[in-house]
């Protein structure tokens, strides 16, 4: 087309040349629908036979989950390449020129699987008339058809030793699918290129392991992922990073791990909650010297709470208890958390520590239906 | 929403609409804190850039704008480091706005389950959004009841598709309440003894909504990423500097 927003208009629209609108409107791009990466070919262009405009639209089509599914009842051994040279035509890069699929191939497809939809109540695709495509070897229009070595089986398959394609999701359920079983077969994880969670035999991608995201539900593919110092402590990316470093309000550990959590409420006894702040991951109590209600609000919204309900002053029996003190200038510090305020080594005056009360967040209430009376 | 009803305003006062010029409403959205939205992964795939995005609260007819409507920029897109397009896998994502909302009784926070909060099946829940109806586009939020069924059953309906511990799924007799496109990102919500609404589910993907293949929708399962949301939100919040 003339004008370069051509791949929109020429979706149907009359503003190119009908004759060769289809031909040269759209550029060639990379197949990226993982449903048919497993072609003799690697580009294509839109819109397709089926009328999606994009591959993103077609992966989400109705198209993308009949094919594969009709394919495991095995009507014919060449549906899923059938299938494939429609939902993503093949486009040639020197000419950009489009490749249809032979007649042949189409009508061979719908002859031998449309009945077996009709068995299920469900259609042939409706626009995958077979006579748009050309005869193989007509006047020199060059069309696809399957050699002997076209996978039969999608990415997305599992090929079963008898040859037959079943849905990759179906390999290990603990249901036969294959009729020679094969899909129930070498079910370990490692057969598989996975790994296994000990506690529960899941099978996870190497990527999965020492990646931040427990996935085991004893966390064991977080652990062992690396090996600290003494005086070092582990970030949940399993950097190493010295103790004295955490909770110091400057964060360390590339995701920020050493500056998370580090204020908690710990309760005691008589259920009153007392505020501790963590420091080089020790957990110290907060001198209430010199204490005021706005750290109260910002420690309650640190921890993800709503507004504070009480404050108080307890006096500390404890002798050698581990403090964590106001810095003598902490309103000039232009902090944006609580432990950044706080600092170790000094004595605390009043040797009482801080008791709080936090409500939780008000949410998740609609206002009442209004009654208008008439 | 399929099969569902036509909302009273300020009856699902959490639920907001993510826009982008010229096309308006893309996908749901939903309130968790002042500052913050969630919606899934796959509405802002490819669109990370904030400055293209608005969300709208406050509002049921998205050609009405009403007196309770606010509308915030977007400052931060957030999606999920492991949010698969191919297997809709981990598809949420998290959105901070320029600035808090206004709480008013139409526009107010959600809550977010517990980590050890899972939903049931058989359980009933509501879902809402401006998505297909069958045969058109709403302009006013819609809203039905749909049943939580379980996972293996649900995988029952999806031979391509691994349903996954990150998923929940409603819904599924053919004529039913279902979801469809332009719902993502929308709520699945449940009421808590005591009346208190609970976000449980986002929006995500499903069967053809409108086509005759019976299927449930499926939702990305909130309570799983609780403790990742909270983290993040902890991080862009309080770790700045």
């Amino acid at each position: 087309c003339l004008y370069n927003s051509c791949l929109d208009s020429c979706g149907g629209s009359s503003l190119c040349d009908p004759s060769n609108s289809l031909n040269n409107c759209s550029q060639c791009e990379p197949i990226t629908l993982e449903l048919c990466m497993n072609l003799p070919y690697n580009h294509t262009n839109y819109p397709n036979y089926l009328g999606h405009r994009t591959q993103k639209e077609a992966s989400i089509s109705w198209e993308s989950s009949l094919f594969p599914a009709l394919v495991q009842t095995n009507c014919y051994k060449y549906l899923m390449f059938f299938a494939c040279t429609i939902l993503v035509p093949k486009c040639d890069v020197n000419t950009s020129q489009r490749i249809p699929p032979c007649r042949a191939l189409c009508e061979h497809a719908k002859e031998h699987c449309e009945s077996v939809l009709g068995i299920v109540g469900l259609q042939w695709p409706e626009d995958t008339y077979c006579n748009q495509f050309p005869e193989e070897n007509s006047d020199n229009q060059t069309c696809l058809m399957p050699d002997e070595d076209v996978e039969e089986c999608s990415p997305s398959h599992f090929k079963c030793g008898s040859g037959r394609c079943v849905l990759a999701s179906r390999r290990c359920d603990g249901q036969p699918d294959c009729d020679d079983d094969s899909d129930e077969e070498n079910c370990g994880c490692k057969e598989r290129d996975l790994w296994e969670c000990p506690s529960n035999k899941q099978c996870l991608k190497y990527t999965f392991i020492c990646d931040g995201f427990p996935d085991c539900p004893d966390n064991m593919d977080e652990k062992n992922c690396s090996f600290c110092q003494d005086d070092e402590l582990e970030c949940a990316n399993h950097e190493c990073v010295s103790r004295d470093r955490w909770c110091d309000g400057v964060a360390d550990c590339l995701d920020s791990s050493d500056e998370w959590d580090c204020v908690t409420l710990s309760k005691n006894a008589n259920s009153s909650s007392f505020l501790t702040a963590h420091r080089s991951a020790t957990a110290h109590h907060v001198c209430g010297d010199g204490w005021q209600e706005t750290l109260s609000r910002l420690a309650c919204k640190q921890m993800g709470l709503g507004e504070p309900s009480v404050t108080e002053l307890i006096p500390e029996q404890e002798q050698d208890q581990q403090w964590l003190t106001l810095h003598s200038s902490w309103e000039t510090l232009n902090a944006t958390t609580l432990h950044e305020l706080l600092v170790k080594g000094q004595s605390c005056h009043s040797r009482s520590k801080i008791s709080l009360l936090c409500t939780k967040q008000d949410c998740g209430r609609r206002p009442a239906a209004r009654m208008n009376k008439r | 929403i399929l099969g569902g009803r036509t909302s009273r305003p300020g009856r699902w006062p959490w639920q907001c609409s993510l826009q982008s010029e010229p096309s308006g409403h893309i996908c749901g959205c939903v309130l968790i804190a002042k500052k913050w939205v969630l919606t899934v992964a796959h509405c802002l795939e490819g669109r990370e850039n904030a400055a293209i995005w608005k969300v709208v609260f406050g509002i049921n007819n998205l050609d009405h704008p009403s007196a309770f409507v606010q509308t915030r920029l977007v400052k931060t897109i957030i999606l999920h480091p492991r949010y698969s397009r191919a297997v809709v896998d981990y598809d949420i994502s998290i959105v901070e706005l320029n600035e808090d909302i206004d709480e008013t009784s139409y526009v107010r926070p959600v809550c977010l389950p517990s980590p050890e909060q899972s939903l049931q099946p058989d359980t009933y829940c509501y879902i809402t959004g401006w998505g297909h109806m069958g045969n058109k586009m709403p302009f006013k939020l819609q809203e039905g009841e749909v049943r939580i069924i379980s996972l293996e059953q649900c995988q029952s309906y999806f031979d391509v598709k691994t349903i996954t511990a990150r998923m929940i799924c409603a819904g599924y007799e053919s004529g039913t309440v279902d979801s469809c496109m332009g719902d993502s990102g929308g709520p699945l919500v449940c009421e808590r003894p005591g009346g208190q609404w609970t976000l449980f589910g986002l929006t995500s993907w499903g069967s053809v909504c409108f086509s005759k293949v019976l299927g449930p929708g499926v939702y990305s399962n909130v309570s799983y990423f609780v403790e990742w949301i909270e983290r993040q939100i902890y991080i862009h919040t309080f770790l700045l500097n």
